[in-house]
């Protein structure tokens, strides 16, 4: 465990407590992507399916639980919970996600770690699709032009993980002999890039004061 | 081959 890895699993636990804190607190989906918050429940039910065999520590088992169940409970939320469904505006929040889980399914068959493995399979799927499934978010938000301030530091909490675990990456790579893990970190990469116009946008607004909206052109 | 890389993160 580094500081750069121990710093992104924070503020992948801050980002699901800013959703949580906006869907299931103020029963607001506005300017939330259901289809995001399905494809997270998808990430994190296939890459955390080891929970079953694998006690690698009990930090790692905790979190995984946490994350599987609140993106459960964000998705149950977002589909049936009354006032959150009145909330959510469906039309807009049309991004074409089969032409996102067709090729990570196929990447993660043809690209893994271990092609005797099912489990590897499943694995690479889920961090394949990881790196892409904040764009229907993002093309959410694009569109609504505004953004909501919870949703904003939503959004900049769940890039910064990754942008965290970049680091952390880096910081293996350099400190553990053979350590190479070309997967996630050209995924990471990916995944950290599509938020590079959110970020901008999202500093331009906030260094006049922390509560401003975030514009998008 | 690449080393199996044990998942020992989330």
């Amino acid at each position: 465990m580094n500081i750069f890895r121990f710093l992104g699993d924070m503020s992948h636990i801050l980002s699901f407590l800013l959703l949580l804190h906006k869907i299931v607190g103020g029963k607001s989906a506005a300017g939330i992507s259901l289809r995001t918050a399905e494809m997270y429940a998808i990430v994190f039910c296939t890459r955390y399916i080891d929970l079953l065999w694998n006690f690698a520590s009990l930090y790692n088992y905790l979190l995984k639980l946490l994350f599987i169940g609140a993106s459960l409970t964000i998705v149950y939320f977002m589909r049936y919970g009354p006032s959150q469904k009145a909330t959510y505006n469906a039309d807009e929040d049309a991004f074409p996600v089969q032409y996102l889980i067709a090729p990570c399914a196929v990447l993660g068959v043809l690209i893994n770690q271990d092609h005797s493995s099912p489990f590897e399979m499943v694995w690479a799927f889920s961090i394949y699709l990881e790196a892409v499934a904040i764009l229907p978010q993002l093309f959410l938000l694009q569109k609504q032009g505004e953004v909501e301030n919870l949703t904003s530091h939503y959004v900049f909490a769940l890039g910064a993980y990754r942008a965290l675990y970049l680091l952390n990456w880096m910081f293996r790579f350099m400190t553990e002999p053979d350590y190479q893990q070309r997967i996630v970190w050209l995924s990471g990469l990916v995944q950290t890039a599509l938020y590079c116009d959110f970020f901008y946008h999202y500093y331009q607004s906030k260094k006049g004061g922390l509560n401003k909206s975030v514009k998008l052109p | 081959a690449m080393k199996r890389a044990l998942h020992d993160e989330l």
